[in-house]
């Protein structure tokens, strides 16, 4: 029984023991970053682990604040990425990217990326809670930002972006409703984050679909060759599937995994603050499990993950729990009736392969 | 002159609110994202050394080895500094794969580089952020299409939290 999701539910729901924490002694790092203009305050974060992080061992402030941080209120999404990033990868050195104060002269997305082409020595995950939809961007930004994703690709950077709160999204194109894919979840270069909830909220039970989960086709991305199969096979299998006119079947399709999005509680300006929701929740708690996985690569000699998705796919999604009920939102109109994709056996664009069942994800994860 | 970004969403967010014309001699600054080079190979190499059944999986590149394969050609780097500069740039920083470059520059002058922009105030968002923005298109000289994808700072606004603090779910009196 839980009267909502706090560190030590994500632990049990996903097999963590109070074992799986990282060592403290290797190179291994991860950061979280939002654009939001938000603050997070150290003490916030001490508090929360007094509040909820006994049973674990963990770190009780950042390493590293990039960005400066004002003495404006704490944002919750600030606190929320911090809290359980380092919760879920507990005890693992963690940096924090904030974007810049009252009179930012610029895009802090940009600017992000600019440090991630500026410093040689990054934290090897990396989650990202930002996203805009795919039409209200110049391809030529797009496309140049997709430029950048690979570059960090390369490097063995792995990022993660929450796959966005508005289901398949609506929007209507010469009068006809389509589903609404964001970026940079529709990036081939990322691994993308949805959102499940708890079929019973109160107890610690299978997952479902949260019906806010991102998901969807990318209008400007083909298909990467990573995801055919798995796609190919939900296109022509899925029972429920909406009409083709709504989205485009030869999109890259996301999200790649979920987890828990629904019901934090999360400590903000000192507040302990209940049923807080969004994949801006399940993305560091999954970032922060594969800080724990790099903390094993690590630790016998291997290089971290990287980009995940080529791996993931080829694996068929071995060590996440599949979620196979559910389905997310989408158009207010007769034909679809809001209801967008719904998830199924194996890979589907609301859940992706699934969320992670740890032993068994450290397990198909450690080697080669 | 031609227009990089005719396709990028230039409406004002909901919530933020225009507080009129940018003073010419006030200062901003501007990204301008130089064209990058051998973007094929970066991709191929990105599949190896991330697919489990390549022999370079893991053996991932350094940023020196990324900025050595995307930096932009001499030309471009030459081009798009004597432009600035004589647009009176000031304080210009880029970034160690030299593919971005940081500026400052009076309204006045961003307004003379960048044909057809104009800069206002705007205020909005969860915590009343102040930014400075063009609702209009900008343009380049053509001489610089090879050599500019686009110009940050000028149309896209700072994102809003999706995150919501939703009701507690509805139990139909599964627990007491």
């Amino acid at each position: 029984l839980h009267l909502g999701v706090t560190p030590s539910v994500i632990r049990k729901r996903y097999n963590l023991t109070s074992q799986d924490v990282g060592s403290g002694t290797s190179n291994n790092s991860q950061a979280c970053a939002q654009f939001l203009e938000q603050y997070f305050h150290d003490s916030d974060l001490a508090q929360f682990m007094r509040l909820f992080g006994g049973n674990f061992a963990h770190q009780a402030s950042v390493t590293r604040v990039v960005g400066q941080q004002g003495r404006g209120r704490a944002g919750i999404e600030a606190s929320l990425d911090v809290q359980y990033l380092m919760s879920a990868g507990a005890n693992i050195s963690t940096w924090v990217y904030s974007s810049p104060g009252r009179h930012e002269g610029q895009e802090p997305f940009l600017q992000w990326l600019m440090l991630l082409s500026n410093e040689s020595a990054l934290p090897h995950v990396h989650t990202v809670s930002y996203g805009d939809e795919e039409d209200s961007l110049s391809s030529a930004y797009i496309q140049r930002v997709n430029t950048e994703l690979m570059k960090a690709a390369a490097r063995g950077l792995t990022l993660l972006f929450a796959s966005g709160d508005s289901g398949a999204g609506c929007w209507s194109v010469s009068g006809r409703h389509q589903f609404r894919p964001t970026f940079p979840a529709s990036s081939p270069y990322v691994t993308t984050v949805g959102g499940t909830s708890f079929q019973e909220p109160f107890l610690i039970t299978n997952e479902i679909v949260d019906y806010i989960s991102g998901g969807g086709f990318s209008n400007v991305f083909p298909r990467p060759s990573y995801q055919e199969e798995a796609v190919a096979k939900f296109l022509s299998s899925s029972p429920h599937l909406p009409p083709s006119s709504y989205f485009n079947a030869s999109g890259r399709a996301y999200p790649d995994v979920a987890a828990l999005s629904d019901g934090y509680w999360v400590v903000s300006n000192r507040v302990p603050i209940p049923w807080v929701s969004g994949t801006s929740a399940s993305t560091p708690v999954f970032g922060g499990l594969l800080s724990l996985i790099n903390e094993h690569r690590i630790l016998s000699g291997r290089p971290p993950l990287g980009f995940l998705n080529p791996r993931l796919y080829q694996q068929h999604g071995a060590g996440l729990f599949d979620v196979t009920h559910g389905c997310h939102a989408s158009c207010l109109d007769e034909e679809v009736e809001g209801q967008g994709f719904c998830s199924g056996p194996g890979w589907d664009p609301v859940t992706g392969w699934g969320t992670p069942n740890f032993p068994a994800l450290l397990k198909t994860l450690l080697n080669p | 002159s031609y227009s990089p970004e005719p396709d990028q969403r230039r409406t004002l967010p909901p919530g933020w609110v225009s507080l009129g014309r940018a003073d010419p001699e006030e200062e901003l600054s501007l990204t301008f994202a130089l064209r990058q080079q051998n973007l094929e190979r970066l991709s191929e190499l990105v599949q190896a050394v991330s697919d489990p059944n390549s022999p370079q999986y893991g053996k991932y590149l350094t940023l020196e080895n990324v900025a050595d394969l995307v930096r932009p050609s001499p030309l471009t780097l030459h081009t798009v500094q004597k432009w600035l500069l004589a647009a009176g740039a000031q304080k210009c920083h880029s970034v160690i794969t030299q593919d971005f470059l940081t500026c400052w520059l009076s309204i006045r002058q961003a307004e003379l580089l960048l044909p057809g922009a104009e800069f206002h105030h705007y205020v909005g968002g969860p915590t009343e952020t102040h930014v400075v923005r063009s609702p209009r298109p900008y343009q380049l000289p053509q001489a610089l299409a090879p050599h500019v994808d686009f110009v940050g700072g000028l149309h896209r606004f700072p994102p809003t939290s999706s995150l919501r603090q939703r009701p507690e779910p509805q139990v139909t009196g599964t627990v007491g």
